[in-house]
């Protein structure tokens, strides 16, 4: 564990607090694409099949659990929840993410470090995290204006892969056999979709204006 | 020392 791994998971975290907040203290969830967030539930259950199977530290338990069972919960609310529903963009969350499901498990055939089941599973949840935020920042863009939460809720969710990318970084300096390609390209492709928003999220922040995404 | 399809990060 580094710092940076740490920063990064931290403001994951974050990301995933500010979320349930939102949906918990607003009872809406208004600027928020449900199809982000059920991707998401695939790819922490896609990547955590080895959570009862391999055992790496009480902190790599806690945080996997945590992940899994937040997207979940938050999936649940925003199908289920009688008050939360109603204020899910319906019509302007039309991202047709098979296309991004598709893709994801194509290349991870592909390209794995193992043929294994798990591997190629794991593999599936790294490319498909990468492209995840898609229909957020559609949904985004669409909805002209990001309310505060929402717009925290997706810096915190693109910073935390900057953190690992830096991770990345420190690791293959310091560990001779560090080699994460797959992790690390996938973490640039996914760190550069939110480049523009964070753009925006900055000139937003600097002249303390509501953010404005252009259409 | 771990093999490939160690994943120790989340």
């Amino acid at each position: 564990m580094n710092i940076f791994r740490l920063a990064g998971d931290m403001t994951h975290l974050i990301s995933v607090l500010v979320l349930l907040l939102k949906i918990y203290a607003t009872k809406s969830c208004s600027g928020i694409s449900l199809k982000t967030q059920e991707l998401y539930a695939i790819v922490f259950v896609t990547r955590y099949l080895d959570l009862f199977t391999d055992f790496i530290s009480l902190y790599n338990t806690v945080m996997k659990l945590v992940f899994i069972g937040s997207s979940l919960a938050i999936v649940w609310c925003m199908r289920y929840h009688r008050v939360v529903r109603r204020s899910y963009d319906r019509e302007l969350d039309t991202f047709r993410y098979w296309i991004l499901l598709g893709v994801s498990f194509i290349l991870a055939l592909v390209l794995h470090e193992k043929f294994t089941l798990q591997e190629v599973f794991w593999a599936f949840s790294i490319y498909l995290e990468a492209v995840a935020i898609l229909p957020q920042l559609v949904l985004l863009q669409r909805s002209g204006n990001v309310d505060n939460l929402a717009g925290q809720y997706v810096f915190f969710l693109g910073a935390y892969r900057a953190f690992y990318i830096l991770n990345w970084i420190y690791r293959y300096l310091t560990e001779q056999r560090f080699t994460r390609w797959i992790s690390c390209v996938s973490g640039l492709v996914q760190t550069a979709l939110y480049a523009d928003f964070f753009y925006y999220y900055f000139i937003s922040w600097k002249n303390n204006a509501k953010l404005q995404l252009p259409a | 020392d771990y093999d490939d399809d160690y994943h120790d990060e989340l």
